[in-house]
C-alpha cells in the first residue's frame, strides 16, 4: 500500500454536493461512486441524477431515508440508466419517478459488491486502490459539530445512520485517516470532507463497504 | 418577544455550545477533530438526525481475507 492515496488526485471525483434538507445521503453516496467508477474507466466525469435515484428506487424512502445497498441492488436488478443531473435535477424533495426511453443515453451499473471490513482496514484500503471510491455507512451523529481534524471519538460502530464515500487515505502522519466525501456542501468540515481515523472501525466506517462496477 | 422558532434556535445554539465543550475535551493533539459552530449549530440533535441522517444500518458478509498457508520446510 502507498502511504497516501486519493482518487481526487486522478481527477475522477466530483465536487461535494449539498443534499440540503433531504435525507438522501444514501442516493448521493451511490451516485457519486458511479460517477467516479465511470471516470476511472476513462469516461467523462459527469454529474449523474441523484433525484432519479431518490424518486425511482422503490425499495427506499426518498428524502426520508434509505440504504445504499438497497439502491445498488435496485440499480443492478433493474439496469436503470442514470440520466445526467442536468436532465433530471436535484430538488431536495420526493417526486414522481420519471421514465426515459431505452434509446436515451445514460449509465447503468454492471454489478456491485458489499463486505464487512471491520478489523481489516488495510484490505479495505486495497479495495479502494483496486476498484475506486468506497460507499460506506457511518454513525455521524457527532458530525453535526465537526469543523476539521481527524475524527477518533464520539461515534460508534454498528449504529449507522449516514452514507458517505471514501475517496482516499493518508498514513503519512501519526494518525492514519480515511478521506470521507460528504454531501453537506463544501462549507462543512474540510471543504466538504471529513477525516476519520483508520483502524478501529471508527464510526463503523468498515461495517458495510460497497464498490460499484460500471 | 422573539417568535417561538427563534427561541427554539437560540436554545439549540446554547445546547450546541455545551456539546462543543464536551466534544473538544477529548482532543489530545492538534490532529484530533475539533468541534464548534457551523451551519448545523441552530438545530437540536433530534432535528439534525431527522433532516440529515437518512441512511439505515445494513448487514454485509465479512470480507474473505486471503487465506494464509504455512510454507513447508524445504532444504
Amino acid at each position: 500500500l502507498p502511504l497516501r492515496f486519493d482518487w481526487r488526485d486522478k481527477h475522477v471525483v466530483n465536487q461535494v454536493r449539498n443534499q440540503k434538507m433531504c435525507g438522501g445521503c444514501w442516493a448521493f453516496s451511490v451516485v457519486t461512486a458511479i460517477e467516479s467508477a465511470c471516470a476511472i474507466q476513462g469516461k467523462p466525469l459527469d454529474y449523474l441524477s441523484v433525484q432519479q435515484v431518490i424518486d425511482c428506487s422503490f425499495n427506499n424512502y426518498g428524502c426520508s431515508g434509505g440504504s445504499p445497498l438497497s439502491a445498488l441492488s435496485w440499480l443492478n436488478k433493474t439496469q436503470v440508466k442514470l440520466m445526467e443531473d442536468s436532465e433530471y435535477p436535484f430538488k431536495a424533495e420526493n417526486g414522481l419517478c420519471r421514465y426515459f426511453p431505452q434509446s436515451q443515453s445514460g449509465v447503468s451499473i454492471k454489478d456491485f459488491s458489499a463486505y464487512d471490513f471491520s478489523g481489516q482496514e488495510d484490505e479495505m484500503a486495497k479495495a479502494l486502490l483496486n476498484f475506486g471510491p468506497l460507499v460506506v455507512i457511518v454513525d455521524a451523529v457527532s458530525w453535526q459539530d465537526y469543523l476539521g481534524g481527524i475524527i477518533q471519538h464520539h461515534c460508534s460502530s454498528g449504529e449507522a445512520n449516514h452514507a458517505v464515500l471514501i475517496t482516499g487515505f493518508d498514513k503519512t502522519g501519526n494518525t492514519p485517516y480515511w478521506m470521507v466525501h460528504n454531501s453537506w456542501g463544501n462549507s462543512w468540515g474540510i471543504d466538504g470532507y471529513a477525516h476519520v481515523k483508520m483502524g478501529g472501525n471508527v464510526c463503523g466506517i468498515a461495517d458495510s463497504v460497497s464498490v460499484v462496477f460500471v | 418577544t422573539w417568535p417561538w422558532s427563534h427561541r427554539r434556535e437560540a436554545a439549540a445554539l446554547r445546547e450546541s455550545l455545551n456539546r462543543h465543550r464536551y466534544l473538544n475535551s477529548f482532543s489530545h493533539d492538534n490532529s484530533s477533530a475539533s468541534y464548534g459552530l457551523n451551519q448545523f449549530s441552530y438545530l437540536s440533535p433530534e432535528e439534525f438526525k431527522a433532516l440529515y441522517l437518512g441512511s439505515k444500518p445494513a448487514w454485509s458478509p465479512r470480507y474473505p481475507a486471503a487465506e494464509q498457508k504455512p510454507i513447508p520446510n524445504v532444504s
